[in-house]
């Protein structure tokens, strides 16, 4: 079926949606922000 | 799916018409169909009988058109202009279009000095002009213009008709998505049952620890 | 019959008006029904506050020991916090509504009203207390709403309260179970003088058949959106608010360690060592919910990032 393959590779020509060096820098810094949280946390639990 | 649904009618209206046509009065179908504003997508009428039998007849050269509009660019029509009848400025404007998906579909950021050169497009004003209004206007393309690093990034193309060549590469991609899905999912639940487990441990060593100082209160009184 | 609780019947609600239940019982109305679209409404409209607090008026009817809200509309004043009463910017305004709501087949009444606390948790203040107060005295039946459009989003669901006020000078038979909610150290005061001069009802919701057909078919919408958004970048100024409090919080029982006359080798009396037991819970508790939070926002971020950013070509 023609349409649903151009469909398909509309979708897949998103993938991957984002990917630069800047949004990996950002990414990992939320992620530290958050584990450091959770750390901070655990010494409150403490 | 916006597109489909919108190309949908005309795409049956083309192929019906298609299938009541021969030989040469296929041309002014193929011409209608290339200059259509709202149609970007060929392989129906492309598959339709009448047109596949035009293959090696003299009229094939409405068949190589068809083509060209199904999977070419612009620079494949300049490159074979002797052989393909003159483009009207309507089936131009369809294949610039169609040539940007095209350069969508390879990169997400496209630079404007390749979008000119692909697109015979003299300055940035013209390239934006027809950027906007007759890729984003049109619905085939959504994305951003970035005016100081000079380039389009793409964040949305729509579909252009696949190639046969091309289908592998879709069905290992969607299996890759498939199978990172589900070793997501796997991974969440191992989670889910991991943390439901913690907690009943936790729960158990809390208890474990109460009962203790209770029992160190009642020997200490 | 799903959609029976729309229909108006006015000499019923006539004839509840002139009994007067609630009179002789301060604790009458226990439940309250909210439709989907008065939700909807006053959560748009106190997320599109910002930090500002706003305001608005609910309109529905009563049933029983409910108080069933149908709609609701936003009042044009803000800031309902700071001044003593807000709601008098409003008076004209609320009366056209009204007028024009009759003229218009809505036979509803106003039965509430509902403001927002962003940030700081869905409870009472002094002002709400006395405005609320006010209102039961003159508007009976009458409830106040609050609801916090930051924890809503950091949260994921609704952060809604609804309440009824005592009169002046009831006490309650017994303290009311109600559920934890952090509360920031500048609001502790107000909240702390005043929780026991009112009571929270329990809420429940409800939709139409169309209700549900339209919500099914912005479906698709909602959880594009739902998606690509995220409550860490979307709540940093909200998180980091939290997180300087509960560090104030925890200075603050820091010091009442410190200063209290027994040291540290010395045991406490029960009394004091359960109340610094309880100040250091609630802060582990504060830390342990932001820190939740957190985490599941992270976790949305990597299963976005796992699903959409690690397939290539």
């Amino acid at each position: 079926e023609n349409s649903l393959l151009r469909q398909v590779s509309s979708l897949l020509r998103r993938l991957p949606a984002v990917e630069s060096g800047k949004f990996q820098d950002d990414f990992l810094m939320e992620y530290n922000d958050t584990l450091l949280v959770t750390y901070l946390a655990v010494l409150t639990n403490c | 799916m916006d597109m489909e649904q919108k190309q949908e009618e005309l795409i049956d209206h083309f192929v019906k018409q298609a299938s009541s046509l021969t030989g040469a009065s296929l041309a002014s179908l193929v011409s209608e169909a290339t200059s259509h504003p709202s149609l970007f997508a060929f392989s129906e009428i492309l598959s339709a009988p009448s047109l596949l039998q035009l293959e090696g007849t003299e009229n094939s050269v409405y068949l190589d058109v068809l083509r060209l509009f199904a999977h070419g660019t612009w620079s494949d029509y300049k490159s074979n202009a002797g052989r393909l009848p003159q483009l009207v400025p309507d089936q131009a404007l369809k294949l610039k279009q169609l040539t940007v998906l095209t350069l969508a579909e390879t990169n997400k950021v496209l630079p404007y000095d390749q979008l000119m050169q692909q697109l015979d497009v003299a300055n940035v004003r013209e390239l934006e002009d027809f950027l906007i209004n007759e890729c984003m206007y049109a619905g085939i393309v959504r994305g951003k213009l970035d005016q100081l690093r000079k380039c389009f990034e793409v964040q949305f193309a729509a579909g252009r008709d696949p190639r046969p060549e091309q289908l592998g590469s879709m069905i290992e991609t969607l299996s890759n998505w498939l199978v990172t899905s589900d070793n997501l999912l796997i991974s969440i639940q191992e989670k889910m049952s991991w943390a439901d487990k913690m907690s009943e441990l936790n729960k158990k060593h809390k208890k474990e620890i109460e009962d203790k100082a209770e029992e160190v209160k009642k020997t200490y009184s | 019959s799903a959609d029976a609780i729309f229909y108006y019947d006015e000499a019923a609600q006539t004839k509840f008006q002139q009994e007067k239940p609630w009179v002789n019982d301060p604790h009458f109305f226990k439940r309250v029904k909210i439709s989907a679209l008065a939700l909807l409404k006053m959560v748009v409209h106190a997320r599109s506050g910002g930090t500002i607090e706003v305001m608005g008026l609910m309109q529905g009817k009563t049933d029983g020991d409910a108080i069933i809200v149908m709609d609701a509309f936003a009042l044009p004043v803000e800031g309902t916090e700071t001044r003593v009463n807000a709601q008098a910017d409003a008076y004209e305004y609320m009366v056209d509504y009204s007028q024009t709501n009759k003229q218009a087949g809505r036979l509803e009444n106003v039965v509430g009203w509902y403001h927002s606390h962003p940030g700081y948790g869905c409870w009472l203040s002094g002002i709400d207390v006395s405005t609320q107060m006010l209102n039961q005295q003159f508007q009976e039946p009458f409830l106040a709403v609050v609801i916090d459009p930051t924890r809503t989003v950091s949260a994921g669901k609704v952060d809604i309260g609804a309440f009824r006020t005592y009169p002046e000078g009831y006490k309650p038979p017994d303290d009311p179970i109600s559920e934890y909610q952090t509360i920031p150290l500048n609001k502790i005061e107000d909240f702390g003088v005043h929780c026991k001069q009112y009571y929270s009802l329990d809420i429940t919701y409800f939709k139409s058949c169309l209700d549900s057909h339209l919500l099914d078919l912005l479906w698709n919408k909602y959880w594009v959106n739902t998606l690509s958004s995220s409550p860490l970048l979307g709540n940093g100024d909200y998180v980091a608010g939290q997180i300087s409090d509960l560090a104030e919080k925890l200075e603050q029982a820091e010091n009442h360690l410190s200063h209290s006359r027994f040291g540290p080798l010395v045991t406490p009396t029960q009394r004091k060592k359960d109340q610094e037991e309880s100040q250091l819970a609630k802060i582990t508790r504060d830390s342990a919910k932001i820190t939740v939070e957190q985490v599941h926002g992270l976790m949305s971020q990597v299963i976005k990032d796992i699903l959409f950013n690690s397939v290539q070509q």
